[in-house]
């Protein structure tokens, strides 16, 4: 029983791509197969596990490309269980590529489809819009998590993303489910961090993760290792709260 | 000799609305008249002056209907000489508006025309995106301020801004002038901040700005207070640090 987890929020810099990263890494370290699916031209994800110039085909060759397959795009990571579809800024063009194309949505769930039996879990980071790239996403998936940070723009797209939601559901995915809601770079010491959280429950209730990410320099510096925060600082509140979150997304999505 | 200044990197949250805000705010505390357009569909900068609801038409009634003028747009804000074009989510169309459309970069430099002497200095917030809007922005603009965050995936996409800004300089606009690029959220404490402000001065020499943006929870908290840093904390590091950002970009545009 697989599942296909898209970390979605267009707003920038809230945690998608280090929740991607860490989910998905600690995942892999409870025993699960997952596959980290970088969609973010910028690709944030993908260099955090990889060189650059050792990746030959990315995500886009194989979302534009109906030659390549997804064995020749995926990759190893040093983490065991945790495989990697690559991103490079080509990426960026996808949204011009598939215009007028009705199929456009569909290109990452049909890409997808022949490996998903060999994943137990699959993650895909998005980049902070809500355009094609960030559809397809949704489309592919089996559940939606928004990371949102405890600051004072956090609830601002919330809506926007809700609708965009409720329009796939309606038209492209039915089986579609907001996992939950994930507070980020939270500073309970400061009131306006514990207002925004406060204005994410109102919004969000039971949907909001009980586990919140504090906000942590550990957390900022595991990427320039190429490491998950549990590899890389094991003892630190990133470590702590991401393994509670993926024990949480566990018992809400299997 | 007026300047206009659009604010861009398509990386997410590191501090371009706050950077625009408080340029804005800080040049027009030191007397010139200063128009604040935002062009992203968050609307970040808009409600950081003025109430949603007040909002009847807005910057992308501006851009999409020739009967709509400047003036029915604008708005005042609470700080003096300070005037304010607001975006609305509605602005997330222009793109598929403006599709085959060959006018479509020059819209906002169109409509910012007639009252472009208006203004001493005119300063554009951008979305994290490097579509059409932004594009708009680069096309409007004598200059261009780059904000990167002292953090470790800083640079990524700096090198696609750039060949951006030199494809438009060539085709769109031959005036635009990198004016410099801002260090943001930097902690001086950590070795990762300095390794990255390393990072940046390697790749963007004299173009880096002296002044370096600390990272301050009163920054993060002004905003809920409809308050430019200067007014809401006058004494706090991020005044002391946007102030002299406004003298550094009077010397360098003016
Ligand atoms: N809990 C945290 N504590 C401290 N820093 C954090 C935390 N979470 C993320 N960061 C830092 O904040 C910045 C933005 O995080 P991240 O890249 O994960 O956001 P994002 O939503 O993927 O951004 P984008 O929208 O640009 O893709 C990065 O420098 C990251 O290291
Ligand atoms: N120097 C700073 N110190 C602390 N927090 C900051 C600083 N600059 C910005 N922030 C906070 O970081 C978050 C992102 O900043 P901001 O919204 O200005 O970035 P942005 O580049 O406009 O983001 P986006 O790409 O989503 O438009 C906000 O919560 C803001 O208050
Ligand atoms: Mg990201
Ligand atoms: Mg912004």
């Amino acid at each position: 029983h697989s599942v296909r987890i898209a970390i979605a929020n267009q707003k920038g810099g809230v945690g998608k791509t280090t929740t991607a990263i860490n989910l998905a890494a600690g995942l892999a370290q409870r025993g699960k197969r997952v596959l980290l699916v970088d969609l973010d031209p910028q690709a944030n994800c993908t260099i955090s596990f990889v060189d650059r110039q050792s990746i030959e085909l990315s995500v886009y060759d194989l979302l534009t490309e109906s030659a390549v397959e997804f064995r020749d795009v995926v990759m190893k990571t040093s983490q065991e269980n945790l495989d990697l579809l690559p991103a490079r800024i080509s990426l960026a063009k996808l949204e011009g590529k598939l215009i007028g194309d009705f199929e456009g949505p569909y290109k990452l769930k049909d890409r997808l489809h022949p490996a998903s039996s060999d994943y137990d879990a699959i993650v895909i980071d998005t980049p902070p819009t809500l355009g094609m790239i960030t559809v397809n996403a949704l489309v592919a998936s089996t559940h939606l998590i928004i990371p949102i940070e405890a600051a004072y723009f956090a609830l601002e797209g919330t809506q926007d993303l809700r609708e965009t939601v409720k329009g796939i559901k309606a038209r492209l995915n039915p089986q579609l489910d907001l996992l939950g809601v994930l507070v980020t770079k939270h500073d309970r010491r400061t009131l306006l961090s514990r207002g925004v959280y406060e204005e994410i429950y109102k919004g969000f209730g039971e949907k909001v993760f009980e586990t919140t990410i504090s906000k942590s320099v550990r957390l900022e510096e595991s990427p320039a290792y190429r490491e998950s925060i549990f590899t890389f600082a094991p003892a630190s509140s990133g470590a702590i709260e991401y393994a509670k979150l993926c024990d949480e997304v566990m018992r809400r999505a299997y």
